[in-house]
């Protein structure tokens, strides 16, 4: 339906500095709403009408596109942090439509609906000849790889006992023969080495959530995984913005699940549990 | 004598207002 009198609206330029804070309001939504899957940036603005409502202020409506970050929505990283999915990382795009009431100076999201997609083979083909597509999340080997690393990581673990959250993405590599695989985790009450029955641990009350990148690759005769989980800091029920530092990326190094954990660089005993990052390698 | 009707020009390239830049790389 039309919004305030009658049909007049106006088309700012899509690149004008009023478009874009609406489009960064947009964005900003999208990252704190979505329910699984990786933080989105903004790529490029589409279209723009403006409608004057009535008694006062002004409705957006945009049409934007957008990028997959390597940043997962648990990761409290800032999107402003986070590094875009390259093309031949098999990039997602996403495409938006947003309403936004624009009024005393400030932008609310009225209406959202986006659409997210990858890249076609084709295209990642044109830039890496080799490089691997994103699989199916309930690809058998993805599942396994998955389950496979979180309990090399469980074994290792000297505090709770995570469980799978959500296999966010994957990759079947085809030379050496292995599956790259990325899931999130969360903290249950149990102590890893002692949780013999994983049904028997709950969820932790004040969720501890963590993110995982792990290859298990296929040898004769069996099979080898390395996993590098970063447990973030419990989330307190609204975000709130992150202390200085606390997001500071640990570097972190793979090791073979036969040798001694490492504990982040610098340090000689494993984080506590409310460090802002907890790196763990496995 | 013969002269030339007047003819409007832009002042310069007329820039479409959208859709806009793109700030990484289209897919």
């Amino acid at each position: 339906a039309p919004h305030g009198p009658g049909l007049i609206y106006r088309q700012p330029n899509c690149d004008d500095p009023e478009t874009e804070e609406a489009a960064l309001v947009a964005v900003d939504y999208i990252n704190q709403h979505l329910p699984w899957g990786y933080k989105h940036t903004l790529n490029q603005i589409d279209e723009v009408k403006v409608w004057p409502q009535q008694p006062f202020g002004e409705m957006f409506e945009i049409e934007i596109d957008t990028l997959e970050t390597t940043c997962h929505v648990l990761d409290p990283t800032p999107v402003a942090g986070c590094r875009v999915r390259q093309l031949k990382e098999h990039a997602v795009e996403g495409d938006c439509d947003f309403q936004l009431l624009k009024v005393n100076g400030k932008f609310s999201v009225v209406y959202a609906k986006c659409d997210s997609s990858p890249d076609s083979a084709e295209d990642v083909r044109k830039v890496c000849r080799d490089c691997p597509l994103l699989a199916p999340l309930n690809d058998t080997r993805v599942v396994h790889a998955a389950e496979a690393a979180l309990a090399a990581f469980n074994a290792r673990n000297n505090g709770s006992n995570f469980q799978l959250e959500e296999i966010s993405r994957a990759q079947l590599v085809p030379l050496p023969p292995s599956t790259y695989v990325e899931f999130t985790i969360s903290g249950t009450d149990c102590v890893a080495k002692e949780a013999t029955e994983a049904a028997n641990c709950s969820l932790l009350a004040k969720k501890q959530y963590g993110f995982c990148k792990a290859t298990l690759n296929e040898k004769l005769g069996g099979e080898e995984v390395a996993v590098t989980c970063t447990v973030f800091q419990t989330q307190p029920a609204t975000s709130q913005p992150q202390p200085e530092g606390a997001n500071e990326a640990v570097p972190t190094a793979v090791v073979d699940a036969d040798a001694p954990a490492s504990y982040p660089l610098g340090t000689s005993e494993p984080l506590s549990a409310g460090s802002p990052i907890d790196t763990r390698v496995f | 004598s013969v002269v030339q009707p007047s003819v409007g020009a832009a002042a310069g390239p007329v820039v479409p207002p959208c859709p806009g830049r793109v700030r990484h790389f289209k897919v």
